[in-house]
């Protein structure tokens, strides 16, 4: 009983430990957490992690994201920035992220 | 360079405004 006990507790303290990892803002989840479609979210994470100092262009995340089309990219670049996630940088196909949840 | 800073600031603005 006491070994049942035990070993049912381990999962419990595993799950709070990844709730508490979501909230640390770490940058590295890819989950879609603050409202964001899963394109919009893929897209941000690549131009997050982009380390070129005037960011990512469009062409580039379109060779990221073989399974999205241009305009999908586009749109999701536009909603992004509108909301303050990314921001136009050199030209308008070029776009940082602010870093910021 | 002046254009990326001031985009960079209306973004965070821009987020803000969202967070409020």
């Amino acid at each position: 009983r006491k070994n049942l006990m035990s070993a049912l507790r381990v999962p419990h303290s595993y799950s709070s430990a990844a709730i508490s990892d979501v909230g640390d803002y770490g940058g590295g989840s890819n989950l879609p957490v603050n409202g964001l479609t899963a394109h919009q979210s893929q897209v941000l994470n690549l131009i997050k992690n982009c380390p070129v100092p005037e960011g990512m262009s469009l062409q580039e995340l379109k060779l990221q994201l073989q399974n999205m089309s241009m305009a999908t990219i586009r749109q999701a670049v536009e909603f992004l920035s509108s909301e303050g996630h990314i921001y136009s940088t050199v030209d308008d196909d070029h776009y940082k992220s602010t870093d910021v949840e | 360079l002046e254009r990326i800073h001031r985009n960079k600031e209306l973004a965070l603005q821009r987020l803000a405004e969202r967070n409020v």
